[in-house]
C-alpha cells in the first residue's frame, strides 16, 4: 500500500514531533534526518522521505513531503509556488505514465494524496499566509488543517479557535478535504466516526517522549502543572486525527486524489 | 511619575493578555479597546493609550504603545519601519522641547522608555523578523525581549530555548537592556535581583481570569491537565518581568533612555 503525506506550515509548529508521534516512529532524528525547520535554506524546499510501515498489518510504504522554509521569512509572498508546482508535477507524472501505449500495469502513485496543514495556535484565526496557501492548494490536493500545539490552548479557546476557523474557511471559500459520512459502519464505529468528524480541524499535540504516570506509561508532555497526554481525547484530538487518517480514510484520500484533484488537473491541462 | 512602554509582537502571542495581567487592569477591554491584534489594518499602525495606575503607592500615568499588523502580512518587509519612525519622532519632538529658548520646566518625557519584544516559543531559535527588528531597533530604544506564551514549553524545552536565543542575540551583535547589577542592595533583596536577572529572557504566560484553587484564589490558565499559573516562579518568568521592569528598574529605564539612546539619536542627528 503507498500513500504521500505532505506536511506544510510553518518552522516550530511541531510538525516533525507530530509526525513521529502519528506513525510511532523516528521519521524525522536529529542526527540522520532532522526535522524540516532544522533544514531551511534560503527558498522554500520540497523534499521527500519513504518510510516502510506496518499498519494494522498491512506493509504501508510511506513517502511524507515537507517544505522546510515555508513561511519562515520576513518576506513570504508566493512560498506557496514551489509546493503547487510539486503537486502538479506530480500529476504531470502520473499523466504521462497512464498515456504510455507500452504500460502494462497501473503505474505507481505517487501522487499527494493529503496535505496536513499546521495553524498555529494563535488564538485569533487564520493568517492571511494560511488563507493564501489553502485557497491556492485547496482545489489541487485535499487538505486537513491541523491546530497546532493545541495543549496552548484551554479547551474554551479551542472551541472558540475551531469555530472562527471554519467559518473563515467558509468565507475565503477554502475546500479541505471532508471526512465521507460513515457508510456502512453500525453501531459504534459509526458513532465514533460521527463524534470524531465533529472534532474538524483537529487540535493535535504530539510528543516524542513517553511519561510514566500512576504505573502506566503515557506519551505526554510533562509540565510542572501537569501531564498533557496525546493519546487522551480529552486533552487534544491526535486519536482523532491518527484514526481518521491513518486507519480509516487513507483509501478515500487516494480516491479523492484520483477522481477529483487528478481530474481537475487534466481538465485544465487539456483545456490549455 | 510618567512611563511609556511599547508592546512589539506578530498577532496571537498574548500580548494584550500580559499587559493586562502586568498592571492588573484591562488596559485591553474587547469593547471599548481591544488588543492590536483585533484593530489590524493594512500597514502597520503605532497607538497609544495612557492608563492612569497606583504602583506601590505612586500614580504612575503609563503610555502602552502597541503597533497592530507588526508581522503579521504575507510580506513583512520594513514592518519595522512606523516603530522606527515613531521612536525617533519622539526624540525629535524632546529635542525641539528642549532647546526652545522660552521653557520653563523640563519638557514631559514622552519617549519610549522600554520595548517589549514577544518572541514566538518555537523552541527552535529567533525567527528573521525578531533578527532584524532587534537589529535595528536596540541601539534606538531599551529592549526586553520575551517569551511569550510560555506555558507551550516544558521546563527543559524553556531553558534549552533560552540560550539558544541569547547565543543568537550575540551572534547577530543585537543590543537588549541590561538589567543593572544590583547596587546598594543588601540580603534577600540583591539575592532575589541577581537570580531574577539569570531569567533573562523571561518566558511569560499571562492571564485575565482568576481560578480557585484548593479554597486560594490564582490567576492562572485552567487545562484539563492541570493550571498553569501566573504568579508561581516554577511555571513563568511573570513575576521576574513584573518586578524587575515596574518595581524596580522603572527608574533605570528611563535613564538609560535619556543618557544612553537619546543621546545617540542627538548625535545621528547633529552628525548629519
Ligand atoms: N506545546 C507543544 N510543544 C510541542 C508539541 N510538539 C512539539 N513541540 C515542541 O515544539 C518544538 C518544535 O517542535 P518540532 O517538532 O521540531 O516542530 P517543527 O519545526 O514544526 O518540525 C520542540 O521543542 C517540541 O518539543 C506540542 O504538541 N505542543
Ligand atoms: N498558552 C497561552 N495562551 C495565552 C497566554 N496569554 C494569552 N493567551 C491566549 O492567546 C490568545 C491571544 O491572546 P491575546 O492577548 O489577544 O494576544 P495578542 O494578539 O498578542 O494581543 C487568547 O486566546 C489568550 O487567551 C499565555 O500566556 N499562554
Amino acid at each position: 500500500f503507498e500513500f504521500t503525506l505532505m506536511v506544510v506550515g510553518e518552522t516550530g509548529l511541531g510538525k516533525s514531533t507530530l509526525i513521529n508521534s502519528l506513525f510511532l516512529t523516528e521519521v524525522y532524528d536529529k542526527d540522520k534526518y532532522p526535522g524540516p525547520s532544522l533544514r531551511v535554506k534560503k527558498t522554500v524546499g520540497v523534499e521527500t522521505s519513504v518510510v516502510l510501515l506496518k499498519e494494522n498489518g498491512v506493509n504501508l510504504t510511506l513517502t511524507i513531503v515537507d517544505t522546510p522554509g515555508f513561511g519562515d521569512a520576513v518576506d513570504n509572498s508566493n512560498c506557496w509556488q514551489p509546493i503547487i508546482d510539486f503537486v502538479e508535477s506530480k500529476y504531470e507524472e502520473f499523466l504521462n505514465a497512464e498515456s504510455r501505449v507500452t504500460r502494462k500495469a497501473a503505474p505507481p502513485d505517487t501522487r499527494v494524496h493529503c496535505c496536513l496543514y499546521f495553524i498555529a495556535p494563535s488564538g485569533h484565526g487564520l493568517k492571511p499566509l494560511d488563507v493564501e496557501f489553502m485557497q491556492r492548494l485547496g482545489d489541487k490536493v485535499n487538505i486537513i488543517p491541523v491546530i497546532a500545539k493545541a495543549d496552548t490552548m484551554t479547551p474554551e479557546e479551542c472551541k472558540d479557535f475551531k469555530e472562527q476557523i471554519m467559518k473563515e474557511i467558509g468565507q475565503h471559500k477554502i475546500k479541505i478535504y471532508e471526512f465521507p459520512e460513515s457508510t456502512g459502519e453500525e453501531g459504534d464505529g459509526a458513532e465514533t466516526t460521527r463524534a470524531l468528524r465533529h472534532r474538524v480541524p483537529f487540535a493535535v499535540v504530539g510528543a516524542n517522549t513517553v511519561i510514566e504516570q500512576d504505573g502506566k506509561k503515557v506519551r505526554g508532555r510533562k509540565y510542572p502543572w501537569g501531564i498533557a497526554e496525546v493519546e487522551n481525547l480529552e486533552h487534544c484530538d491526535f486519536l482523532a486525527l491518527r484514526n481518521m487518517v491513518i486507519r480509516t480514510h487513507l483509501q478515500d484520500l487516494k480516491d479523492v486524489t484520483s477522481s477529483v484533484h487528478y481530474e481537475n488537473y487534466r481538465c485544465r491541462k487539456l483545456a490549455g
